[in-house]
């Protein structure tokens, strides 16, 4: 997750 | 993005196209749990959810629209195009079984009570128990195709170069999560006595056979 709480992986 | 991560991405996409190849080619879906692939539906349905909401990258975007779009295509092929081959008596786990406790566990273990996080949980409990629907097909019928182990090879090592990119992001980044990390080593562990008997049959040139 970056700062806002994303997630990047799949 | 780092190697381990990419690979991992490489092998899951792999996987999809073997899948979809040999149903395609043989036009038959003999040996594959039509089960488990309502449960990878399911789960990339609840945890892309976020493709509406937020753009993290082209890449990300492109490959979870590829995901659900050929996880429904896989359906379609066997629920209704080549439904005449599909193995329904031998495909009967009960995956209620699965999802009513990944309900249960995304709804009491989850780092955020929120809809999208909620569900993107209940998504990473129920992909590391999806195969098993799959697994309990070959061990009914005792075999697998040589196709059907090379996809479930391929899928099976996704999540265990998944370990290695979280490990490598651990130490280079300071990244880590813990439901995924947790869910990921569970999902690999399931597919370990499979690997076994992929290394020391199918590589070998012989038919995978569940010994009697």
């Amino acid at each position: 997750k970056d700062e806002f709480g994303n997630k990047d992986e799949l | 993005m780092n190697l381990f991560r990419l690979a991992g991405d490489l092998s899951h996409l792999l996987a999809i196209i073997i899948l979809l190849i040999k149903i395609w080619k043989t036009r038959s879906c003999a040996g594959l749990s039509g089960k488990s692939q309502i449960l990878f539906a399911l789960v990339y349905i609840t945890r892309y959810l976020d493709l509406v909401t937020t753009y993290i990258s082209l890449y990300n975007s492109f490959m979870k629209v590829i995901f659900i779009s050929t996880s429904l295509a896989t359906i379609y092929l066997m629920y209704s195009k080549f439904r005449a081959t599909y193995d329904k008596n031998h495909d009967s786990f009960r995956i209620e079984f699965l999802i009513i406790p990944c309900v249960i566990l995304s709804l009491v273990i989850n780092s955020n009570f929120t809809v999208l996080e909620v569900l993107w949980t209940f998504s990473i409990y129920l992909e590391s128990v999806a195969i098993l629907p799959q697994l309990f097909l070959v061990s009914k019928t005792g075999e697998a195709e040589s196709i059907t182990s090379h996809y479930l090879f391929a899928l099976g090592s996704y999540r265990a170069l998944y370990i290695l990119n979280w490990i490598y992001r651990y130490y280079a980044e300071g990244h880590y999560e813990l439901i995924a990390i947790f869910a990921g080593c569970v999902q690999t562990i399931l597919y370990c006595d499979f690997f076994y008997l992929y290394v020391t049959k199918v590589l070998k040139g012989k038919k995978l056979q569940l010994p009697a």
